[in-house]
């Protein structure tokens, strides 16, 4: 995945069933966004990788302060980045038991 | 370690903690 200077991972470990699960995000390098942040520390969220859309979450935090309006595609890049992983795990897991 | 959280209009809640301690290591 692209370096976007936004760092996503799993908050908890993927048991492969729920469709809900935690994720956390933080900013590694903030002279990859555009506009001010809050540097607060990481963020811990939910996300349903059924029905939730990455960059629907990173507007979200843009309109609950975290980040900056023109950073929201960076934010959503890199949430999309980690739920593409995860899901491509799954896929792994559930064919390498098939 | 004090948290803080955020809740969005549409329901999301965000919650604000430390950065792991691992990723600050590597720093």
């Amino acid at each position: 995945a692209e370096d976007t200077g936004v760092r996503v991972e799993l908050a908890e470990e993927d048991d492969g069933k729920k469709d809900c699960i935690a994720l956390k995000l933080w900013v590694e390098d903030h002279k990859k966004l555009k506009g001010k942040y809050k540097e607060s520390g990481a963020i811990e969220f939910t996300f349903d990788l059924e029905k939730d859309v990455p960059e629907v979450v990173a507007q979200e935090m843009v309109e609950s302060g975290f980040f900056h309006d023109s950073d929201a595609k960076t934010v959503g890049k890199s949430i999309r980045d980690r739920v593409a992983l995860i899901k491509w795990r799954r896929e792994r897991t559930v064919s390498a038991a098939v | 370690s004090a948290t803080a959280q955020v809740v969005h209009s549409a329901g999301r809640r965000f919650i604000v903690c430390p950065v792991p301690e691992a990723r600050l290591k590597e720093q």
